[in-house]
């Protein structure tokens, strides 16, 4: 028996919005420690991983570790059913082959359950292991969603390159190229505004626009994002979930033959 | 024209 009470159910329906594009299937894991996904669009080139913890919910109650394999297109059909301020409530019964979402309007007048039939889906889990990164840059989540957008009009490909002097995004296409470097800058009136540079080492990647702007689809839920950059490694770009957790996409480089 | 790596390359599969 499953049984999962959120209060903000719009954290849901931004958490299904920031996934539905990238990735068609998945299997969402519950188990005591919350309710998470893994897993990797289908050319296996980035990796998306979310974590909601069972703190972050009103009520949670999983008897065992779950595992429901569910179209994330058809979910969030379902959830676009839910209003922004309703409560919202994941149900299945072990074994059973459906789950039911629950929602609840705030002064309970309304009260509609949906049920969507689970699927059997083969998933490859893959362990990441905590890393180093040589940089970490923390920013306004929207203004990292402008400069993926500003970029991909111009060119295909992102470089992005932490040195002491700043982040720099930079792109090339036919019709011309485009630098935006953002300098550190934590004098600021909300620290949510804050441009924040760690850097140990400095670094340079590339990587696919088309998939950070999917990445930035998950920007309604945190005002911030950080992005965090190895040599040779994949990029993470995390945003928060609320207090309850986090949105992780993992994106692989792109090097020049 | 750059090369695309995959992700699984980086991860272990467990």
């Amino acid at each position: 028996m499953l049984e999962l009470r959120l209060v903000q159910g719009s954290l849901l329906k931004k958490v299904l919005e920031s996934i539905k594009d990238l990735v068609n299937d998945a299997n969402f894991d519950c188990s005591s420690t919350g309710f998470s996904l893994q897993a990797m669009d289908s050319s296996h080139v980035a990796l998306v991983s979310l974590l909601l913890r069972s703190e972050g919910f009103e009520h949670y109650r999983c008897d065992r570790n779950l595992s429901m394999g569910m179209n994330l297109g058809n979910m969030s059909k379902m959830l676009k059913c839910a209003g922004n301020d309703d409560i919202i409530t994941i149900k299945a019964d072990d074994g059973g082959d459906t789950v039911t979402f629950m929602f609840e309007s705030p002064t309970q007048d309304k009260i509609a359950d949906f049920e969507m039939k689970l699927m059997d889906i083969d998933s490859e889990h893959l362990g990441i292991p905590d890393a180093e990164y040589h940089s970490i840059v923390r920013m306004p989540s929207s203004e990292f969603q402008r400069i993926c957008k500003d970029l991909s009009t111009i060119g295909d490909t992102v470089v992005i390159s932490v040195t002491k002097e700043g982040v720099k995004f930079s792109t090339a296409g036919d019709i011309g190229t485009a630098n935006i470097v953002l300098r550190q800058n934590t004098t600021v009136d909300k620290p949510e505004d804050a441009i924040v540079i760690e850097m140990n080492e400095p670094v340079s990647l590339s990587f696919a626009l088309r998939y950070m702007n999917s990445f930035t689809k998950a920007t309604p839920l945190s005002d911030t994002v950080t992005i965090s950059l190895s040599s040779e490694l994949p990029v993470v770009v995390e945003y928060k979930v609320a207090e309850m957790g986090y949105i992780r996409y993992y994106l692989a480089p792109k090097i020049e033959e | 024209p750059d090369k695309q790596f995959d992700i699984t390359l980086f991860y272990k599969d467990l």
